[in-house]
């Protein structure tokens, strides 16, 4: 934006716009956007329907979770996007051909840990990093 | 999510045969395992070293439900309302400085005839072979019950030796290197722990070194006894109460997954 552009908005009374130029308010993004947004989704992993049960003592399964959605303008707050993730838009709205979207990808992972046997009927109790998607966000 | 509990939302669809395959491909890719353990459980799936090991893991998942908060209050309530657990104090600090613990079964099926001098020794061996590259032991321990014999013994004191065996010959005793001695009760039961930290390094590190371990028992007049007559549990004895190993690692090396 311009300094220029910026003025003559301030200026302008507060007063709804008519026809069709006007761009959606802020109310209006969360609410159309709200189901294409970025956000955690539930997948749940079953070892015991994989068929796993006779190897893996625990747990049953884990809710790993995944991120999907859209990162749009403007990024709201429940994104919990980065800094970068705001340049990222700003440029890709200036050059939407070459630049992408910011990356709707986890924020937050934590761990689980997994019970097993092995081949040889050991047992092996082993902390994974990164195994349950916490929090989504804009990368 | 703990409770494994399915949120009401969650749409539930059973995986085709193949979607199936791939997605048990991405977990083994995930958990680092080249392909799908079969482990063999001819002797009963849960023994003690499972139930040791799920004692530990009952532990760990209920600190991460906790998170460090309240983790003394358990360990407190452990101790004064169920008395001690399987897995001790210590144990909890090797884990909570763990990346990975692993228990070892004993593979010695038949006791082998050894020397006259040497007929009540036992032994015990364990196979370190399936340990993931970059894992360096930080604690390990030989586990072995004890049952009370103070009917046999009344309030005598035996002593328990624990030997690693250095070498094998073809035609005279292995050779054998004395890692612990202990004094026991006759009437003392439970859980006895050497540490072996030492020995399964170098078994890790040298695995041709790994002969496996003796152990001898002796009254307090030097004569020597077998270690079912000392109350020590063997194979014929309870699954719960079998001798095992379980030993601690620390994660020394980054693993990168490649890309598929």
């Amino acid at each position: 934006s311009t300094n220029k552009n910026r003025n003559k908005n301030r200026n302008r009374p507060t007063q709804p716009q008519e026809g069709g130029s006007r761009g959606p308010s802020p109310a209006e993004y969360n609410s159309s956007d709200q189901k294409t947004a970025c956000r955690r989704h539930e997948l749940y992993v079953s070892f015991r329907e994989l068929g796993w049960q006779d190897w893996i003592i625990a747990p049953e399964g884990y809710a790993a979770n995944y991120c999907d959605g859209e990162c749009s303008f403007p990024l709201n707050a429940h994104m919990n996007a980065t800094n970068h993730a705001i340049v990222q838009t700003l440029v890709h709205l200036m050059n939407p051909e070459n630049v992408p979207k910011p990356c709707c990808a986890p924020t937050k992972l934590h761990a689980i840990s997994v019970l097993y046997f092995d081949d040889n009927s050991n047992v092996i109790l082993k902390k994974y990093k990164n195994m349950v998607v916490r929090a989504c966000g804009c990368h | 999510d703990g409770n494994n509990e399915v949120h009401p939302s969650f749409i539930h669809r059973r995986l085709r045969t193949h979607e199936k395959r791939e997605m048990q491909k991405e977990i083994l890719s995930i958990l680092g395992l080249p392909h799908r353990p079969r482990p063999h459980l001819s002797h009963g799936k849960y023994n003690s070293a499972p139930l040791f090991m799920l004692d530990l893991y009952n532990t760990i998942s209920s600190e991460e439900k906790n998170e460090v908060e309240g983790m003394l209050e358990q360990y407190q309530s452990m101790y004064t309302t169920q008395g001690p657990p399987l897995a001790t104090y210590q144990e909890n600090a090797f884990l909570n400085d763990a990346d990975m613990v692993m228990s070892f079964v004993n593979l010695v099926e038949d006791d082998r005839e050894l020397s006259p001098h040497r007929r009540h020794h036992k032994e015990f061996k364990f196979n370190l072979s399936q340990i993931p590259e970059g894992e360096a032991v930080t604690a390990s321990e030989f586990r072995l019950y004890k049952e009370c014999v103070s009917r046999t013994f009344r309030n005598e004191t035996l002593l328990l030796n624990v030997y690693q065996v250095v070498q094998e010959h073809p035609n005279r005793e292995a050779d054998l290197f004395l890692l612990e001695s202990r004094r026991l009760w006759a009437a003392e039961e439970g859980w006895l722990e050497f540490d072996i930290t030492a020995t399964s390094n170098l078994w890790v590190m040298s695995p041709h070194n790994n002969m496996g371990l003796q152990i001898r028992v002796e009254t307090s007049s030097g004569r020597s006894i077998s270690s079912k007559e000392a109350g020590l549990v063997g194979r014929d004895g309870a699954l719960e109460k079998q001798p095992f190993m379980v030993a601690f690692f620390k994660v020394s090396e980054v693993h990168i997954r490649t890309a598929r």
